[in-house]
């Protein structure tokens, strides 16, 4: 079958595509997606997010970011945050929340092809795409339209007892693209008292569930009330945690 | 207007109706809907729940049922649990998880309002009723169709700050229904060796969220996993946990 993989702007050099995906929305998926930007802008590499979860762009937020993004004939240009990571995002482009009833397939899936062809990107080394959430047409379209070289998938302790890991290890396998990881999220919490690790969904398992699919790193993530009043206050820069290291070796 | 409000089958006895809403899925809802039964029916009441979650049905996995309800001509039984709570969930009619992508609104208030109409619930003191997610059409319908006494309203700590609230005490205000409470789950984690309580999201908001919206009555679940556990293995009946006390006086 003939590809479907369009050009980015002329204006964009972009080394490696990083799809953060997950079963469902609200599993922490923008969340490691900004916490992988951070990581990787600290060691020194040129960093761009693409806001890709239209229904739910929450990027900017975390990063503090309110101002619109500018654009000029041939091209709009991403709002660069306060450590020099580019980013693009609906919310950037928009006054208002849009409502995500409007928001069909289709509409998706051409916005965010329109972020990959008109953006001017510049030179960026890592590109992480904060992907629309789930294993079904949406994000497949977007996997058609856009060559990534790698997913990271992330899911909630209570969802790897269902098929999502097995769904986004197909759809990766499908458009032939590497699994880089699993992420646990909220896996366990760190009492602030005792440092005691209170695995509060039931014992993890995650490490299980990545063996039996065949991906080779896992991560896990506490519920960090640091993380949740770093995204609400837009600070996600500043924010400190080395859960993820060895996701993208 | 011409009222859109159905009668229960002829089989069917019920007094109080109470409708558990949240705005998206994931947040607890169901959870919350069989603790209410539990503990309702540990204060010696008949009680019903009705799983009108048709794209997650987990009522039935909560209290441990595999079996399929059974019917006559004129109507279907609902399926009686270990401590006698009488249960309709479409989990007890077809053998397999149903394509969620397949639902669409008017088929899910048609099914809803056939759990109303075709069930012969018998002599209920109290029915709960596991809404569908969201406060838009679906739900919206439900209540048009459905003579609901009192809703109580589930969300998570980072939905607070949201607009959620206000949407769920428009639709119930719309509907002429009183919201008997606010519900924050996953509020906090009771740490297994300090019993410290980390307020895992930062600092509860529901005290002061609740009073601007005039609900009257706030209460906090802890993650606990315990409840992981029991909610996966079919044992709610047997949980303990007080946390709920004061909802529906
Ligand atoms: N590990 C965590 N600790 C604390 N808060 C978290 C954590 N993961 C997610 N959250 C919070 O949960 C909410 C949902 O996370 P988000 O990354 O937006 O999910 P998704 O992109 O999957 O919809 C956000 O408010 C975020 O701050
Ligand atoms: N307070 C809690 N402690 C532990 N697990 C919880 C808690 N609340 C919800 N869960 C788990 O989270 C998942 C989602 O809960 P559920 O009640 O099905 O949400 P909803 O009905 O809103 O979609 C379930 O697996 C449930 O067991
Ligand atoms: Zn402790």
């Amino acid at each position: 079958a003939e590809s479907l993989l369009v050009q980015p702007h002329v204006g964009s050099r972009i080394g490696k595509v990083i799809g953060v995906v997950s079963g469902k929305g609200g599993v922490g998926k923008s969340l490691i997606t900004s916490l992988l930007a951070v990581m990787t802008r600290r060691a020194g590499y040129r960093v761009a997010v693409m806001d890709a979860d239209i229904t739910g762009p929450s990027i900017p937020r975390a990063f503090g970011l309110h101002e619109r993004a500018s654009g000029v004939e041939g091209g709009i240009f991403p709002v660069e945050s306060k450590t020099g990571i580019e980013i693009m995002s609906l919310n950037l482009l928009v006054d208002h929340e849009t409502d995500p009833v409007v928001w069909r397939g289709p509409l998706i899936a051409g916005m965010v092809k329109q972020f990959w062809t008109d953006v001017i990107w510049g030179d960026v080394d890592y590109m992480f795409i904060d992907m629309p959430p789930g294993t079904g047409d949406v994000p497949l379209t977007v996997f058609q339209s856009i060559p990534v070289d790698g997913v990271v998938i992330v899911a909630s302790p209570q969802e790897l007892v269902g098929m999502i890991v097995e769904k986004a290890v197909n759809m990766a396998s499908m458009m032939h693209i590497p699994v880089l990881g699993l992420v646990e999220n909220m896996s366990y919490v760190v009492c602030s008292d005792c440092g005691k690790k209170n695995y509060v969904f039931g014992e993890s398992h995650a490490d299980e569930i990545a063996s039996k699919h065949g991906i080779a790193t896992v991560a896990k993530l506490p519920i960090d009330p640091g993380l949740a009043s770093a995204c609400d206050s837009g600070t996600i820069e500043t924010f400190d945690g080395n859960w993820l290291d060895g996701l993208l070796k």
